[in-house]
Protein backbone atom coordinates (compact mmCIF):
# COMPACT_ATOMS: atom_id res chain seq x y z
CA UNK A 1 0.00 0.00 0.00
CA UNK A 2 1.30 3.94 -0.02
CA UNK A 3 3.00 4.97 2.69
CA UNK A 4 1.75 8.15 4.61
CA UNK A 5 4.58 10.31 4.92
CA UNK A 6 4.91 13.98 5.71
CA UNK A 7 7.88 16.07 5.46
CA UNK A 8 9.55 18.22 8.67
CA UNK A 9 8.28 21.56 6.80
CA UNK A 10 4.67 20.13 6.66
CA UNK A 11 4.35 18.79 10.31
CA UNK A 12 5.80 22.21 11.35
CA UNK A 13 3.30 24.06 9.67
CA UNK A 14 0.51 22.14 11.35
CA UNK A 15 1.81 23.24 14.77
CA UNK A 16 0.34 26.92 14.39
CA UNK A 17 -2.68 26.15 12.51
CA UNK A 18 -5.93 25.75 14.41
CA UNK B 1 -25.17 28.41 4.13
CA UNK B 2 -21.54 28.33 4.67
CA UNK B 3 -19.47 25.86 2.83
CA UNK B 4 -16.48 24.38 5.00
CA UNK B 5 -13.92 23.02 3.04
CA UNK B 6 -12.59 19.39 4.70
CA UNK B 7 -9.38 20.49 5.09
CA UNK B 8 -10.26 22.79 8.20
CA UNK B 9 -11.70 19.48 10.20
CA UNK B 10 -10.35 16.59 8.96
CA UNK B 11 -7.06 16.15 10.96
CA UNK B 12 -4.01 14.66 9.13
CA UNK B 13 -4.00 10.52 9.56
CA UNK B 14 -0.15 9.57 10.71
CA UNK B 15 0.94 5.69 8.80
CA UNK B 16 1.13 4.44 12.31
CA UNK B 17 -0.08 4.94 16.16
CA UNK B 18 2.09 5.90 18.21
CA UNK B 19 2.57 5.82 21.87
CA UNK B 20 4.57 8.39 24.28
CA UNK B 21 5.75 7.19 27.37
CA UNK B 22 7.33 8.31 30.26
CA UNK B 23 10.08 7.14 32.85
CA UNK B 24 10.77 8.82 36.07
CA UNK B 25 13.56 6.85 38.20
CA UNK B 26 12.12 6.40 41.72
CA UNK B 27 14.65 4.01 43.42
CA UNK B 28 12.13 2.46 45.53
CA UNK B 29 9.75 0.97 42.39
CA UNK B 30 10.93 -1.36 40.28
CA UNK B 31 11.91 -0.56 36.35
CA UNK B 32 8.64 -1.58 35.23
CA UNK B 33 6.68 -0.08 37.97
CA UNK B 34 8.58 3.62 36.69
CA UNK B 35 7.47 3.56 33.04
CA UNK B 36 4.13 5.25 32.69
CA UNK B 37 2.16 5.34 29.69
CA UNK B 38 1.30 9.05 29.07
CA UNK B 39 -0.82 8.93 25.34
CA UNK B 40 -1.68 7.40 22.22
CA UNK B 41 -2.45 9.54 18.65
CA UNK B 42 -2.71 8.84 15.25
CA UNK B 43 -3.16 12.37 13.66
CA UNK B 44 -0.52 15.27 13.26
CA UNK B 45 -3.28 17.95 15.09
CA UNK B 46 -2.91 15.07 18.09
CA UNK B 47 0.71 14.73 17.74
CA UNK B 48 1.13 18.43 18.21
CA UNK B 49 -1.72 18.79 20.90
CA UNK B 50 0.61 16.15 23.14
CA UNK B 51 3.67 17.74 22.48
CA UNK B 52 2.71 21.09 23.03
CA UNK B 53 1.36 19.70 26.18
CA UNK B 54 4.50 18.10 27.97
CA UNK B 55 7.71 19.53 29.28
CA UNK B 56 10.36 20.12 27.14
CA UNK B 57 13.22 17.30 27.82
CA UNK B 58 15.69 19.88 28.78
CA UNK B 59 13.67 20.70 31.57
CA UNK B 60 13.14 16.93 33.14
CA UNK B 61 15.15 15.73 36.52
CA UNK B 62 17.80 13.56 35.90
CA UNK B 63 16.78 10.24 35.31
CA UNK B 64 13.85 10.35 33.42
CA UNK B 65 13.13 9.58 29.85
CA UNK B 66 10.44 10.09 27.08
CA UNK B 67 10.16 7.29 24.95
CA UNK B 68 7.44 7.30 21.61
CA UNK B 69 6.91 4.10 20.41
CA UNK B 70 4.77 1.91 17.70
CA UNK B 71 1.74 1.23 19.38
CA UNK B 72 1.72 -2.36 20.63
CA UNK B 73 5.53 -2.16 21.23
CA UNK B 74 6.82 -1.59 24.85
CA UNK B 75 9.67 0.71 25.52
CA UNK B 76 12.64 -2.19 26.74
CA UNK B 77 14.64 -4.44 25.46
CA UNK B 78 12.30 -7.42 25.93
CA UNK B 79 9.37 -6.75 24.04
CA UNK B 80 9.59 -9.23 20.86
CA UNK B 81 10.00 -6.58 18.21
CA UNK B 82 12.85 -4.82 19.99
CA UNK B 83 14.92 -8.50 21.52
CA UNK B 84 16.21 -8.55 18.06
CA UNK B 85 17.17 -5.13 17.23
CA UNK B 86 19.10 -2.38 18.38
CA UNK B 87 20.11 1.58 18.13
CA UNK B 88 21.13 4.39 16.31
CA UNK B 89 22.74 6.41 19.66
CA UNK B 90 23.06 9.87 19.99
CA UNK B 91 25.44 10.88 22.78
CA UNK B 92 24.95 14.34 24.05
CA UNK B 93 27.95 16.31 26.00
CA UNK B 94 26.82 18.68 28.84
CA UNK B 95 26.50 21.90 26.55
CA UNK B 96 24.22 20.38 24.04
CA UNK B 97 21.18 20.36 26.99
CA UNK B 98 20.89 23.76 26.32
CA UNK B 99 21.88 23.50 22.57
CA UNK B 100 20.79 20.57 21.04
CA UNK B 101 18.53 18.37 23.15
CA UNK B 102 15.01 19.92 22.49
CA UNK B 103 15.78 20.58 18.92
CA UNK B 104 17.32 16.84 18.11
CA UNK B 105 14.45 15.12 19.86
CA UNK B 106 11.84 17.29 18.13
CA UNK B 107 13.69 15.86 14.93
CA UNK B 108 13.60 12.62 16.15
CA UNK B 109 10.02 13.14 16.54
CA UNK B 110 9.12 14.36 13.12
CA UNK B 111 11.15 11.76 12.05
CA UNK B 112 9.48 9.10 13.50
CA UNK B 113 5.58 10.41 12.78
CA UNK B 114 6.50 11.64 9.49
CA UNK B 115 7.98 8.36 8.17
CA UNK B 116 10.90 10.16 7.32
CA UNK B 117 13.00 6.87 6.39
CA UNK B 118 10.70 5.72 3.58
CA UNK B 119 10.00 2.04 3.44
CA UNK B 120 12.33 1.15 5.84
CA UNK B 121 10.21 2.90 8.38
CA UNK B 122 8.87 -0.08 9.27
CA UNK B 123 12.31 -1.25 10.79
CA UNK B 124 11.52 1.81 13.12
CA UNK B 125 10.38 0.59 16.50
CA UNK B 126 10.56 3.88 18.32
CA UNK B 127 12.74 6.43 20.21
CA UNK B 128 13.89 6.90 23.55
CA UNK B 129 15.60 10.00 25.13
CA UNK B 130 17.17 9.43 28.46
CA UNK B 131 17.87 12.97 30.41
CA UNK B 132 21.21 11.69 32.63
CA UNK B 133 23.89 14.25 34.43
CA UNK B 134 26.79 12.58 33.14
CA UNK B 135 25.24 13.41 29.49
CA UNK B 136 21.66 12.81 27.94
CA UNK B 137 21.52 10.20 25.20
CA UNK B 138 19.10 9.99 22.29
CA UNK B 139 18.37 6.94 20.36
CA UNK B 140 16.28 5.75 17.24
CA UNK B 141 15.56 2.02 17.82
CA UNK B 142 14.93 -0.44 15.03
CA UNK B 143 13.81 -3.97 14.81
CA UNK B 144 16.50 -6.49 13.84
CA UNK B 145 20.33 -5.60 13.96
CA UNK B 146 21.23 -7.77 11.05
CA UNK B 147 19.40 -5.54 8.94
CA UNK B 148 22.06 -3.65 7.27
CA UNK B 149 20.64 -2.23 4.56
CA UNK B 150 17.90 -0.76 6.36
CA UNK B 151 19.80 0.41 9.64
CA UNK B 152 22.47 2.16 7.38
CA UNK B 153 19.68 4.34 5.57
CA UNK B 154 18.15 5.34 8.57
CA UNK B 155 21.36 6.04 10.14
CA UNK B 156 22.25 8.15 7.03
CA UNK B 157 18.97 10.23 7.18
CA UNK B 158 18.84 10.91 10.62
CA UNK B 159 22.20 12.11 10.77
CA UNK B 160 21.92 14.82 8.12
CA UNK B 161 17.72 15.48 9.90
CA UNK B 162 19.83 16.79 13.01
CA UNK B 163 22.73 18.31 10.95
CA UNK B 164 25.56 16.20 12.83
CA UNK B 165 28.48 16.99 10.57
CA UNK B 166 30.27 14.93 7.80
CA UNK B 167 33.41 14.63 9.83
CA UNK B 168 31.26 13.29 12.81
CA UNK B 169 29.98 9.69 13.30
CA UNK B 170 26.93 8.13 15.06
CA UNK B 171 27.27 4.45 15.87
CA UNK B 172 24.48 1.42 16.16
CA UNK B 173 25.01 -0.96 18.76
CA UNK B 174 22.57 -4.49 19.37
CA UNK B 175 20.57 -4.32 22.49
CA UNK B 176 22.37 -7.84 23.36
CA UNK B 177 25.57 -5.94 23.25
CA UNK B 178 24.17 -3.04 25.20
CA UNK B 179 22.41 -5.32 27.86
CA UNK B 180 25.80 -7.32 28.03
CA UNK B 181 27.91 -5.17 28.10
CA UNK B 182 31.33 -4.94 30.87
CA UNK B 183 32.74 -1.64 30.55
CA UNK B 184 30.96 1.70 30.14
CA UNK B 185 30.96 1.39 26.24
CA UNK B 186 29.37 -0.67 23.69
CA UNK B 187 30.73 -1.84 20.29
CA UNK B 188 29.40 -0.23 17.36
CA UNK B 189 27.99 -2.65 14.75
CA UNK B 190 27.51 0.10 11.99
CA UNK B 191 28.67 3.49 11.78
CA UNK B 192 27.68 6.07 9.75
Amino acid sequence: GTRIIYDRKFLLECRSSP
Amino acid sequence: QEIVSPESYIKHPLQNKWSLWFFKNDKTKTWQANLRLISKFDTVEDFWALYNHIQLSSNLISGCDYSLFKDGIEPMWEDERNKRGGRWLITLNKQQRRQDLDRFWLETLLCLVGEAFDDYSDEVCGAVVNIRTKGDKIAIWTADFDNREAITHIGRVYKERLGIPMKMTIGYQSHSDTATKSGSTTKNKFVV
